[in-house]
């Protein structure tokens, strides 16, 4: 563990803190994407099965825990007490083509026909693409809540945190994943737009327009 | 590396 990987944890673990309390305190789901959501859980449940096989620390396993019902909770709040603010017109993606695609890219580049190491390669290719339902959202609304805008500027600090984790990790163990590394720079690339809106908008005390 | 890495990153 290094200070980059914890912080970006952190703030992976804020980012969801944040979108919980924005359910909360306007008992609206509205400019957040279902489908996103949904893949995240698709993600986190075909990652972290190895709960069950390989123990790697109490910290690891109090956020995989985390993760995974944090996530369905999220799916509940929307399906359920806030169903009525999620708006379906808007979420519009075609998130068909993410679940096969991540399914094909996992079956290619797996490090092992394993069914474990399959579902982990299947979630790392699926969480590379898993913003893109919001992203598309943000692009046809073309504004958003400033909350809304925190959450996602938390969730891609902590993409780009991860990559420097790796740089890190590569100088100091020489440990590489290039499935993990190759599909995490393009993740936070997707943030590129985003993140410039946000820096020169959002932190300036505007409003989340697009152009 | 790869597959022979523990996969201790979340």
């Amino acid at each position: 563990m290094n200070i980059f990987r914890l912080v970006a944890d952190l703030m992976h673990l804020g980012s969801i803190l944040i979108l919980l309390l924005k359910m909360f305190t306007s008992r609206s789901c509205a400019g957040i994407s279902f489908k996103t959501q949904a893949l995240y859980l698709i993600v986190f449940v075909t990652r972290y099965l190895d709960l069950f096989t390989h123990f790697v620390s109490v910290y690891n396993t109090f956020m995989k825990i985390f993760f995974i019902s944090s996530a369905g909770y999220i799916l509940y709040m929307m399906r359920v007490p806030l169903k009525d603010t999620y708006n379906k017109h808007l979420d519009a993606f075609r998130w068909e083509f993410l679940l096969g695609g991540a399914g094909v890219l996992a079956l290619v580049f797996t490090h092992k026909y394993t069914v474990i190491e399959t579902l982990w390669t299947y979630s790392i290719f699926l969480e590379m693409m898993a913003i893109l339902p919001q992203l598309l959202q943000l692009q046809r609304t073309g504004e958003a809540e400033t909350i809304t805008t925190h959450y996602l500027f938390a969730l891609g600090a902590y993409r780009a945190l991860y990559i420097v984790n790796w740089i890190y990790r590569y100088e100091t163990e020489h440990h590489v994943d290039a499935i993990s590394t190759m599909a995490g720079i393009v993740q936070t690339a997707l943030y590129c737009d985003f993140f410039y809106v946000y820096f020169t908008r959002v932190l300036k005390g505007k409003r989340f327009k697009l152009p | 590396m790869g597959a022979d890495a523990p996969k201790d990153e979340l």
